[in-house]
């Protein structure tokens, strides 16, 4: 069974080992903060101190039976450095959590490819969210493609997807309708649009606008 | 024009405040330490250097023309004080950063509905995308459902989405197919699923769960 290691506990960190846990993966978990080790020790399978800067301390540790290491330190420069080493270590896949762009940008320069920006991703998720009224969530799901969760508009309210015909008009495909509260995906071209329904739309951000513009 | 405030430009708020200037909304970009409020001020239409749990010098601000304000600040402390300092001086939407579920629990407590979790969600997202080969990403939509990015697998290629019947069989909806760089959403039952193609699955995570054992 594929074993993660987990290099960094705040609050990114630990919820990525947590997470694997109960998925049923065994984690190595680990800080230099014996407080945050301690605190995570019951959760995962294995939990060690460490100053992960240290390549012999990594492989003490028993880095090296992590088929995948996620970086998940805020600190720039250490997350570079934890990077560099786990590479010389020889670990197969690398995962970096990046705090900004230019960070992302050293870490591929030294080979790393699997780079995660959570805090500015749900930034311009929860940004997205708020600058509509109508837009209850915004996921971008591709570099091509967004999810759109709807609040219907009075001009929507009784038509049908039919005679709404979003996929014509503006490209954009309703892939789900919650109706009082039960979600139907793949929705009937009959089905009819309720006052507070939503709709789960997934199209281009371009053609989410235009159409969010013109339906409100 | 909907004006909002960001309080607390660590990585969250400062991508907060940009995407929604860059979306076309005037920001109020608040922070207590003056290099933040320097770094950010040429990308924003405001930027104060407040002690936010102070109501006098967040009116002096002119928070009360913010619509909607986010609190993006991660001491537990503070981040309570300051929502508490904003519900107080009357602002109709506010939107908490939660640093773990007991501080969310506390902000519903004092009467904050808008929480959001971006290290804990984020973390979970990349669990589930690492814990599985073929899953490339994984997005969970609603309580409902999830939407989850599908690497072909042997077993499933050279087959057509009406021989796959991935609704009858799992209840999940193929929402869009990647073949060859190129995503076509809502494919017609005729698609052939080739070596190298991305499915993108919509459905239950048991469900989701279920098909990717079968499938793999
Ligand atoms: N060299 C190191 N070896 C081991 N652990 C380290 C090292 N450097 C930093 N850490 C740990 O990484 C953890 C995460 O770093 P930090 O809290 O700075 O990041 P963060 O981006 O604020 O985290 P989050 O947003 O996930 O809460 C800290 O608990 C810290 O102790
Ligand atoms: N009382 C306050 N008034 C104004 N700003 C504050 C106050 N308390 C904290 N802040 C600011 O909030 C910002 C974000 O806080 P902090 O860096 O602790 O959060 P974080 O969770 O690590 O952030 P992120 O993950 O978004 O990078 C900091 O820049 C800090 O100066």
């Amino acid at each position: 069974k594929k074993q993660f290691g987990v290099i960094g506990l705040g609050k990114f960190g630990s919820a990525v080992a947590r997470h694997l846990e109960k998925l049923g993966y065994p984690v190595l978990a680990i800080d230099k903060e014996m407080s945050l080790v301690d605190e995570i020790k019951n959760d995962v399978s294995f939990a060690e101190v460490v100053e992960a800067t240290d390549p012999e301390a990594l492989a003490a540790a028993g880095i090296k039976n992590c088929d995948t290491v996620v970086v998940a330190i805020g600190d720039v420069q250490s997350n570079i450095l934890v990077s560099l080493v786990l590479q010389e270590l020889g670990i197969k896949n690398i995962i970096v959590k990046a705090g900004s762009k230019i960070h992302g940008r050293v870490l591929r320069k030294i080979g790393i490819t699997d780079i995660v920006f959570p805090e500015e991703d749900m930034g311009i998720r929860v940004a997205n969210k708020i600058a509509s009224t109508n837009i209850l969530d915004y996921i971008s799901i591709s570099k091509e493609f967004d999810l759109v969760e709807f609040q219907a508009t009075k001009n929507l309210v009784g038509k049908t997807l039919k005679e709404l015909s979003l996929r014509n008009r503006y490209g954009i495909t309703v892939i789900a309708i919650k109706h009082d509260g039960e979600v139907i995906v793949s929705p009937q071209a009959e089905q009819k649009i309720e006052e507070m329904d939503t709709l789960f739309l997934v199209g281009k951000a371009t053609d989410i606008q235009k159409f969010e513009k013109e339906a409100t």
